[in-house]
């Protein structure tokens, strides 16, 4: 089973988005895809109609036992070999009651060894926080997927981030292959243009060929509660987001 | 000195744009205006062209004080009346470190108190993200500011979020009052006028009768380092946010 994390402590950047636009494409395309809900505001169990304060397990549950398992906590999605493990409200409190605690980054990845062979990928979606729910998707992952708005603002915090990430794995690995994934990108303005020039030159092989247009296609499949690859398959969101699937099942040496 | 808070726990909905847009109109009217960035990722901190990686001081030090004082920690911005407190990355920090202490939600709150007489408003820039920052900038505020994008999925969380507010306020306020701004209002999108309808129906006066239009000159203006009345104060979301100000500043009785 391969782990991708989608993360950025920017908000609104496309993270859950990314998340269920990619697994809902792997799960298209066959591959069994399990999504795992770290962030407590639980965009991505709303998105598929579960509201995360009914939710009493979900991967909370997970930073409560001896030794965690997603066992139970695994629910199915109306698209074939797509499931997910939900967020619930408590995953805000995890950084306050458990942060300092021995061995709390490796929840996540202990619980996901636990379910290998029941599925081909994971896509675990980030909250927007550097705290220990970010932390132990990062100690999960196999790589690492940060979508960017092509805008200035979004550009600044994004080095400084992706320092702390890597001195925050430091100690666990060496390096993480990450890719940035350019996201909303509006070709009617030249500022989208120069940002997308920038991020070329900073992050050279780490960014993603392909390039996320805005579409307003996304938000209408989040009101259906479906992947865009279920909800419409042909429009230009989803065409790019099938192409950078291909880029990352066949990664370039730097990613 | 009044305080204004802009916090919602969703990501990319315009807290900072808000926060900016609302503290320069006020500057340029003659207010004496003080920003607090409570956000570790800084994005009010770079929209003013300060690395929050290179802040030694900052809103963390409160946090490390006896007696928390926001002398010395003030920036001044090129606008006139207008500054700001940075963050720094150590924000992220806090709900690890100091989560669980006593009195750890009222250090903002008394950190202003002690600088109410060199300013008129002073308006709290959340981080998406309920913890010890957020929860120092609700007890510090006499009103919230809730800026929600109009789109299904964003509307689904808000509800919640809002009675998990008040459970944190619970043992400290009777009530907080707060208004929701309905913020990048397309006008194109026949889902955007179900959103905004939706948002009228189920928070009545809550919602700011204003909307706050899409318009590419917020972001020109993050790259300018400007407020959007001092770079673009003839533009539609400029013009959009003066009305929101008149109407925060002549509040209906519910909000
Ligand atoms: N390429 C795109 N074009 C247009 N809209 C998009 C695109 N990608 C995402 N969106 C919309 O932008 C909003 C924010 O996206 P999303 O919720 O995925 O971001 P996020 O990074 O997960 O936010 P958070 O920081 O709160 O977790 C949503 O309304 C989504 O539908
Ligand atoms: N009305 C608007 N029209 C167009 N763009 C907007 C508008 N308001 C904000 N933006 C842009 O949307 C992006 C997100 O806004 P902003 O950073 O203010 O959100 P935020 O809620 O503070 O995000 P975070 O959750 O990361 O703190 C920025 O690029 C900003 O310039
Ligand atoms: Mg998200
Ligand atoms: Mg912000």
């Amino acid at each position: 089973m391969k782990v991708w994390a989608i993360a950025n402590q920017k908000g609104g950047v496309g993270k859950t988005t990314t998340t269920v636009t990619l697994a809902g494409e792997l799960a298209a395309r066959g591959y069994r895809t399990l999504m795992v809900d770290m962030d407590p505001h639980g965009s991505l169990t709303g998105y598929f109609g579960v509201e995360a304060d009914k939710v009493s397990g979900g991967v909370f549950s997970l930073f409560q036992q001896e030794s965690p398992t997603l066992r139970g906590q695994v629910i199915a999605t109306c698209v074939e070999n797509l499931s997910f493990v939900p967020a619930s409200l408590a995953l805000a409190t995890v950084d306050r009651q458990l942060g300092a605690r021995e061995g709390m980054g490796l929840v996540l990845a202990r619980a996901l060894a636990d379910v290998r062979d029941q599925f081909d990928f994971a896509l675990v979606d980030c909250p927007p926080m550097l705290g220990v729910p970010m932390v132990n998707a990062l100690a999960a992952c196999h790589r690492l997927i940060v979508p960017v708005q092509t805008e200035h603002l979004a550009l600044q915090g994004l080095d400084r981030m992706l320092r702390t990430m890597s001195m925050i794995l430091k100690a666990g690995k060496p390096t993480l292959p990450y890719v940035i994934v350019a996201t909303m990108f509006d070709k009617r303005t030249k500022a989208a243009y120069q940002a997308l020039a920038a991020l070329h030159e900073q992050y050279g092989d780490h960014l993603a060929n392909v390039v996320i247009p805005v579409d307003t296609q996304f938000r209408e499949a989040s009101r259906a509660g479906l992947p865009l690859s279920a909800h419409a398959p042909r429009t230009r969101g989803m065409l790019a987001y099938r192409d950078l699937l291909e880029e990352l099942l066949n990664p370039t040496p730097v990613q």
